[in-house]
């Protein structure tokens, strides 16, 4: 079945980082992430707790609940199976890391439930 | 070779606030 993932996530993609640096997108770190919203005018940095995973509506997808930010705002995603989110101090994880790895080669954790990722909101939000 | 910028590899997850 098409697999409609952003091609960033292939193994061996150009990830530019916010001082202009180059890396694969195997080789991000927190600390890139963390480094680079702290340079962005616009981006800061959240820790969205996993709270919820459930099934999608079609059979390769899921339903992320996460625990944004220190309000702890209920955001839910749908998502393919195989999508990585990052995870601090962790990196890489996805609900079925055999998959991400089978079609991006991206190594995997498993995404579980009290993982915290890194996700981004906007500065000016008040 | 594409370059991709470090902000499309996370979510955006916006809580949804009122002013």
């Amino acid at each position: 079945s098409p697999v409609a993932l952003p091609p960033f996530f292939m193994r061996g993609s150009i990830i530019q980082l916010a001082d202009g640096e180059l890396k694969r997108v195997e080789d991000l770190k927190t600390e890139d992430f963390i480094q680079s919203a702290e340079i962005s005018s616009e981006l800061k940095i959240d820790s969205s707790t996993v709270e919820r995973i459930d099934s999608g509506q079609s059979p390769n997808a899921v339903v992320i609940q996460f625990s944004v930010g220190e309000l702890k705002a209920q955001v839910c995603v749908e998502v393919l199976v195989e999508y990585p989110f990052f995870v601090f101090g962790q990196g890489w994880s996805s609900c079925c890391p055999d998959r991400t790895t089978q079609l991006f080669e991206l190594s995997c954790a498993k995404l579980c439930v009290g993982d915290v990722c890194v996700s981004l909101t906007l500065r000016g939000l008040r | 070779v594409p370059v991709f910028p470090w902000h499309s590899l996370v979510p955006f997850l916006a809580p949804t606030q009122s002013d």
